[in-house]
């Protein structure tokens, strides 16, 4: 696509389409394509104007902290609260976390804090059980931060490391269930003084723009430290992460990449980047 | 909103003289932005504007003291004719049972789904929705929970049961028993660009001949909704388009580049968690939406 000699609108015309089709956003684009325009001449060649860009894209993400940073842990546990738009990925993620930290040595717990869906409990017992993991849940229907004070309790008393908070699948312009979220949010940092709090958004990387919404209002609602891009086994680049990192300064720690257990692992600008310049 | 923004672009340009083509062409970059960030296909938006374009330089809109309504009206015109058309209501076989077959990505509603299109069916009809997805865990029990809070019918595999064709010839064979007039099947979550389980799927319809068989698309999907789609549609015909988490605040420009990349018709919108969630689908409220 790019094997051509000096640059021209056929040039551009290609970047903004692969840029756009990456879920990219139209504005993002065209700060990128500004950017790119400012730093390259007339005698750059297409390849190295890639290049260029290529480096100005990591550079981007790098800058934003905690980049594909694992959770994190000091004294004290640790506890992770999924959060997300329904069907993101939230309940498979907390399984697999559950396993990678395992397989770590840490001692994990997981609060089954999604009393509302259908099956949602058994979905997760049946992670729980592959995982090696125990599950703290309530009869359906309960009130979540019952589930996630009662896991605390738990955690102290049983000496866990992490305890993982899957929470119910939630669309952001519902008032009342994000203000169910802050509260379970609330719990959470009233109970577990002195603990490393990780809180992250859970995103389909198939989403468009809404995407960036999501991350918008639910960092709005609880303190997110990152973001998870999930179903990245599909072809879809997951473009807007490059604008929760530019606008909202939400980095990306995780990808999700398939159905099953082992299947997440640390985000990384260079495949991230690589992927979406084809 | 985007008549806001036109309004104001072409009151500057007035402001110089005469309207021109060349105004125009400026203006509708308005137009494809608010296209692009209603997260229609880049392609789609393409032919889409360049259709609007050819119309909008006639005489009529530059003449006309109202050239930013004018271009509106032709917006709206264009996108209509392009969501709208193809068949909107649900197709039953001419002799029972209806059987539909409910395909997509991971996570996008369709078990919900299935159980909300029974729950429709329920009055005039005696519906049976079928759990074909044993990958996921607790699939079916999630079915059956939510079957039976809607009061349908429910089929689920044997323990350990992994063959879906043979899933779904017990179900029909139990359908028949039982006298079951619609069979609505619950699939699994799949990447289309997943060669063996497309390829289930495929085998899927050829065993339940399905009077329709429907794409169920989350209405926040980006730019990949029309590579996803085409490849459904190639590996299974589609009929139809079910568009859920409407109650959400996505635009829903997928709706559109479907339809307008594949023909395949969106039939019906989800609006919310609950198995009476489900509503025809409204192309030109649709619309109005994609463009914010
Ligand atoms: N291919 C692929 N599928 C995934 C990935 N993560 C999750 N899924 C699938 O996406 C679907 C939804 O996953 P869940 O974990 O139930 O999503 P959730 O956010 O908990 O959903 P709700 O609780 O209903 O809001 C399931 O079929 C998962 O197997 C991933 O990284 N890749
Ligand atoms: N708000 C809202 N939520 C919906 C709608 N349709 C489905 N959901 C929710 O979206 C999530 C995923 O729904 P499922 O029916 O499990 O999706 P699925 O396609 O069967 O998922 P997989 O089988 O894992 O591929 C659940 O939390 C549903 O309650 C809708 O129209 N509106
Ligand atoms: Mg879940
Ligand atoms: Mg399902």
């Amino acid at each position: 696509l790019f094997a051509r000699g000096a640059r021209d609108d056929t040039f551009w015309e290609s970047l903004e389409e692969i840029l756009i089709s990456g879920d990219v956003g139209s504005r993002q684009t065209e700060e990128i394509i500004l950017s790119l325009r400012e730093r390259t001449s007339s005698d750059t060649s297409d390849s190295e104007a890639l290049g260029t860009l290529s480096s100005i894209l990591c550079e981007r993400l790098r800058a934003v902290e905690g980049t594909g940073m694992p959770v994190r842990f000091s004294t004290g546990p640790t506890v992770v609260m999924l959060n997300g738009v329904n069907g993101s990925g939230k309940t498979t993620t907390a399984a697999k976390l559950a396993w990678i930290l395992g397989n770590e040595g840490k001692k994990v717990l997981i609060a089954a804090a999604d009393t509302f869906r259908a099956g949602a409990v058994e979905q997760l017992n049946v992670w729980g059980s592959r995982a090696g993991v125990r599950v703290i849940f309530h009869t359906h229907g309960g009130d979540p931060g019952a589930v996630v004070f009662d896991a605390i309790r738990a955690v102290e008393a049983g000496n866990f490391d992490c305890l993982i908070v899957d929470t119910a699948g939630r669309l952001h312009n519902k008032t009342n269930l994000m203000e169910e979220l802050s509260k379970i949010s609330r719990i959470i940092d009233r109970n577990c003084q002195g603990w490393t709090l990780e809180s992250f958004l859970v995103v389909d990387a198939v989403s468009g723009q809404n995407g960036l919404k999501q991350a918008e209002v639910f960092g709005g609602t609880v303190p997110l430290t990152g973001l998870i891009i999930t179903k990245y086994d599909h072809a879809a680049k997951g473009g807007i992460i490059l604008s929760a990192g530019n606008e909202l300064g939400l980095p990306v720690r995780y990808v999700g990449i398939g159905e099953n257990m082992d299947d997440l692992k640390l985000f990384e600008p260079e495949e991230f980047v690589n992927a979406l310049l084809g | 909103s985007l008549r806001e923004r036109l309004e104001g672009v072409f009151k500057g340009l007035r402001n110089r003289g005469k309207l021109t083509e060349v105004d125009i062409s400026d203006a509708l970059r308005d137009v494809r932005r608010a296209l692009l960030e209603g997260d229609v296909n880049f392609r789609v938006v393409k032919d889409l504007v360049e259709k609007i374009r050819v119309r909008a330089v006639g005489k009529d809109v530059l003449d006309s003291i109202t050239p930013a309504q004018q271009v509106i009206a032709i917006v709206y015109e264009e996108m209509s004719a392009l969501m709208g058309g193809g068949r909107q209501t649900l197709s039953f076989s001419p002799r029972p049972p209806s059987k539909y077959i409910l395909v997509g990505l991971q996570g996008s509603g369709k078990t919900t789904t299935c159980v909300k299109l029974a729950k429709k069916l329920s009055d005039g009809h005696k519906p049976l929705v079928i759990a074909c997805d044993y990958r996921r865990p607790a699939a079916a029990e999630q079915l059956r929970i939510l079957s039976s809070q809607a009061g349908v019918g429910f089929f689920g595999p044997a323990e350990g049961e992994k063959d879906v064709q043979l899933i779904a010839r017990m179900a029909m064979d139990h359908a028949a028993q039982r006298l079951f007039d619609v069979l609505i099947f619950d699939t699994a979550g799949r990447l289309d660009i997943d060669e063996g389980l497309m390829e289930e799927l495929a085998n899927l319809g050829k065993t339940v001949e399905p009077v329709e068989t429907l794409l169920v698309v989350d209405s926040m999907t980006g730019q990949e909704a029309v590579n996803v789609a085409s490849a459904f549609n190639e590996r299974i015909p589609l009929t139809g388009i079910i568009l859920t988490k409407i109650d959400g605040d996505s635009r829903g420009g997928a709706a559109l580049s479907i339809k307008a990349a594949t023909g395949v018709p969106v039939k019906f919108a989800g609006v919310g968690e609950r198995v009476v969630d489900l509503e025809v689908f409204d192309a030109e409220r649709m619309s109005q939406r994609i463009l914010g």
